[in-house]
């Protein structure tokens, strides 16, 4: 599977703002 | 920032900033723990952290001029690494105890509840007794830490003009941590000669915690396939990644 596939969460905490913003 | 712009001590000075905050458990299952429990705590910890170290890596001077490909990789290799770091740090004061956070500090015969992890704890007091000795200094933890991100990988080669680009900026970081650590040593205090013993010293350390987060790796593996604990979100994420590489 690509990396993106398989790291959809750690893709989108890397793109997006800061932890607090995700929890 | 762009880390060429930086000097060693503005590099740690970023570091400083960038330590994610101390994650605490909020559900302490009630003792004597059974291996269910105490697999659940560790893995709902490990979950939390896991969160708080993506928004750590991306406050590192540099990381995220990284090609998103290569922020990935680094972290999928490195997080059990970075997670076990900080976990020494934290139990540098405490002989015998793992603290994994101000409430979930465990002592080594805990460890026996769980089938396999007593070996895991032993290696990862052992380590920490080490770094004890050595007397490690927050500044030199944090440059390690550092490290252990941006060393954790060694990419195939890319012919693409981004990849290449990317791994040079990379060398580059681990330069710049490098010098971030030797700077951090000569400003201690302890004579010249004595310097360069202190930083092979405390580099030749990062084996064992390479070596602790495999056999870390293996036994959380081993626990989910068992089913002892579920394994959800971000933390399954980064434990598949390593299933799928080895396969």
């Amino acid at each position: 599977s690509s990396l993106t596939e398989r790291h959809k969460i750690l893709h989108r905490l890397l793109q997006e703002g800061s932890p607090s913003d995700i929890s | 920032v762009l880390p060429a712009s930086l000097g060693p001590e503005q590099f740690v000075l970023c570091l400083i900033e960038a330590e994610p905050p101390n994650v605490l458990l909020m559900s302490r299952p009630s003792k004597p723990f059974t291996e269910a429990s105490m697999m659940m705590s560790l893995t709902k910890l490990a979950d939390k952290e896991l969160v708080h170290m993506i928004g750590w890596a991306k406050k590192i001077p540099g990381f995220v001029e990284l090609s998103l490909y290569d922020q990935v990789r680094l972290l999928e290799s490195c997080w059990l690494e970075v997670l076990m770091m900080g976990l020494m740090w934290r139990s540098i004061d405490y002989p015998g105890k793992l603290i994994f956070a101000p409430d979930l500090a465990l002592d080594r015969d805990e460890g026996k509840c769980v089938e396999g992890i007593l070996e895991i704890f032993d290696m990862l007091l052992a380590t920490t007794s080490r770094f004890r000795e050595l007397k490690l200094q927050h500044r030199e933890y944090l440059c390690l830490k550092a490290m252990i991100l941006l060393n954790s990988s060694m990419f195939p080669f890319f012919n693409a003009v981004e990849e290449s680009d990317s791994s040079r900026k990379l060398h580059h970081l681990l330069n710049t941590v490098t010098d971030g650590l030797i700077w951090v040593i000569s400003k201690s205090g302890i004579p010249f000669r004595q310097q360069s013993t202190r930083l092979a010293n405390l580099l030749m350390l990062l084996s064992h915690v390479r070596h602790a987060s495999y056999k870390g790796m293996e036994h959380l593996l081993s626990m989910k396939c068992k089913n002892v604990v579920p394994v959800y979100d971000l933390l399954l994420e980064m434990l598949n990644a390593h299933t799928l590489r080895e396969q």
